[in-house]
């Protein structure tokens, strides 16, 4: 039986608003210890990879391991009527063919219960091992997805180089180029507008404008957003929940 | 030209 329960539904959907465009099926492992959740996109460049640890639940109980196939398209409309300030709590028997979405507004008295049919997905799990990147940057997600949205506007590919002292990414297409530079630096009073950078060798690498615009959704989830890169491994854009995080392995783009 | 890389060559299946 697995009882998880979220004290705000926007928790849940933002996390699933977080990846649902860029995958559609995804089988959450739900055990004792969590959730967590991996997709690869369609085009193999892309990996979805997501954890809810016990602690980002109000309640979470899971006797036995079970997996909740579902179409991301589907769960969607069943969270859109929900409201964001409701609990939400999904509910599966062990060996389910659906999942129950209870939402309540405690204040209301108001309990609405929705039902997805699950799905039999087969989907490769791969196997992430622990990479070694060159570079870690640590900096706020609104600012990181700022960058994001103005430069994919110039090309459909995005520049990212780092030395030790400058963050630089740089986009040039059709229209016109552009760059924005970036500094590390700390903020004593918002430490949340800091930006960390630890380097053990410079980067430069070039990525998808377009996988990097659905990353930018987990933004949502967290201020900050950790990029690691590396010359020899996907990047990967980290969003840490209270317990937990939704992480994007993404591979770069290469000389021909 | 850069052409767009895949995650296959950096993951094994498990």
């Amino acid at each position: 039986m697995l009882e998880a329960k979220f004290e705000e539904a926007s928790l849940f959907k933002k996390i699933i608003d977080g990846f649902k465009d860029c995958v559609q099926l995804v089988n959450f492992q739900c055990k004792e210890d969590g959730i967590i959740a991996q997709a690869v996109d369609d085009s193999r460049v892309l990996l979805v990879s997501l954890e809810i640890g016990i602690e980002a639940f109000q309640e979470y109980r899971c006797d036995h391991p079970v997996t909740l196939g579902i179409d991301l398209n589907s769960l969607s409309k069943v969270l859109r009527c929900g409201n964001n300030s409701d609990t939400l709590t999904l509910i599966a028997d062990d060996t389910p063919d659906s999942v129950l979405l209870l939402f309540e507004d405690t204040k209301k008295d108001r309990i609405a219960e929705y039902s997805l049919k699950l799905m039999d997905i087969d989907a490769d799990f791969l196997k992430i091992e622990e990479l070694a990147y060159d570079t870690t940057l640590l900096m706020p997600s609104s600012e990181f997805t700022k960058i994001v949205r103005d430069l994919s506007q110039f090309s459909d590919s995005l520049n990212i180089m780092i030395t030790k002292e400058t963050i630089k990414f740089v986009a040039d297409g059709d229209i016109g180029s552009g760059s924005v530079i970036l500094k590390p630096f700390v903020n004593m009073d918002k430490p949340e507008e800091s930006i960390k950078l630890e380097m053990d060798q410079p980067v430069d690498l070039t990525f998808g404008s377009k996988y990097l615009q659905d990353i930018v959704k987990g933004s949502a989830l967290s201020e900050k957003v950790g990029v690691r890169l590396s010359s020899e491994a996907p990047a990967l854009f980290q969003f840490d929940l209270k317990s937990g995080y939704l992480q994007f392995f993404l591979a770069p783009k290469f000389n021909d | 030209k850069k052409t767009q890389g895949t995650l296959e060559s950096f993951f094994k299946k498990s």
